[in-house]
């Protein structure tokens, strides 16, 4: 099965 | 000191909709310029973000920058107290642990009034690089959220691939799989149902359908839906950035002359072939 990201792989923790 | 009134309250209404299954608690950022909230949902795989420009209210004040915690299912139980009709006061003092909200009846004879308590939000802010999205599909918000729920039957994902000539939802599960292709379609008189593609190269990517559901809670606020995304790029390259973005722009019901005062951006990491 894919494996779901997460956001954090995108955004920038601020 | 804050008070922002929005005559139609009902925007309001649909707002809280969109959001509030998807985010229990959230901050709602107020300065001279609007009202906004970013909140991510707890497994951190999509973040809603969400504008109202200070313009788009018949009558909005800010004196200093304030930040409203509070719990939406709350709040949105409370907004549905206010009828489709009514206009919306949204007040909060300095420093205060509540806001007001005030219900007025469009014949001004009836005022309802309610207080939300707040709370102290320790939340999480993901700085949003900004992007420019490789590809990008306007389409009819109801057809969005139709194909979603559709292909919700089938399987846990979708997989939208994109050409010039359209774009392809599919999605694959035990008792089958189904697709739904949409072309770009010429330009029309009616501009709420066209499909519009722009983009730089092909794309095929997967979602979980179980959040672009979510997503199309919003489709009351807007006739069109705008999905933005870039295509993965090979292991070793540099970090991609192939969230999907689906944007709503909130837009007041003057018939005459509609103006777009905010929107709603959902972003969406994708599911990766391990």
């Amino acid at each position: 099965t894919p494996l779901q990201k997460t956001l954090y792989t995108f955004f920038l923790k601020s | 000191m804050f008070e922002a009134r929005l005559i139609q309250g009902s925007i309001l209404k649909k707002i809280l909709d969109a959001i509030k299954d998807l985010v229990t608690d959230a901050s709602w950022d107020c300065s001279p310029n609007g009202m906004s909230l970013q909140a991510m949902d707890t497994s951190h795989v999509s973040l809603v973000s969400v504008s109202l420009n200070s313009d788009g209210f018949d009558k909005y004040r800010c004196d200093r920058n304030l930040t409203l915690g509070m719990n939406l299912i709350s709040l949105s139980k409370i907004i549905k107290c206010a009828a489709n009709d009514d206009t919306i006061i949204i007040k909060a003092g300095d420093g205060g642990d509540k806001i007001t909200l005030l219900f007025e009846a469009q014949n001004e004879s009836e005022v309802a009034e309610y207080e939300i308590k707040l709370m102290n939000l320790d939340s999480e802010y993901l700085g949003i690089p900004d992007t420019t999205y490789n590809v990008t599909i306007k389409m009819p918000s109801n057809k969005f959220q139709r194909i979603c729920r559709d292909l919700s039957q089938i399987g846990d994902a979708v997989t939208i691939s994109c050409a010039k000539d359209g774009v392809r939802f599919g999605a694959a599960g035990d008792l089958g799989s189904g697709s739904i292709r949409l072309a770009q379609t010429a330009t029309s008189d009616k501009p709420e149902d066209s499909v519009t593609i722009s983009m730089q190269e092909a794309l095929c990517q997967s979602f979980a359908l179980k959040y672009l559901n979510h997503f199309a809670k919003a489709t009351p606020l807007s006739a069109q839906v705008t999905l933005s995304m870039s295509p993965d790029v090979p292991l070793g390259e540099p970090l991609l950035f192939n969230v999907c973005v689906v944007e709503y722009n909130i837009s007041d019901n003057d018939d005459e002359n509609p103006s777009t005062i905010g929107f709603i951006r959902y972003y969406l990491a994708p599911k990766i072939d391990d």
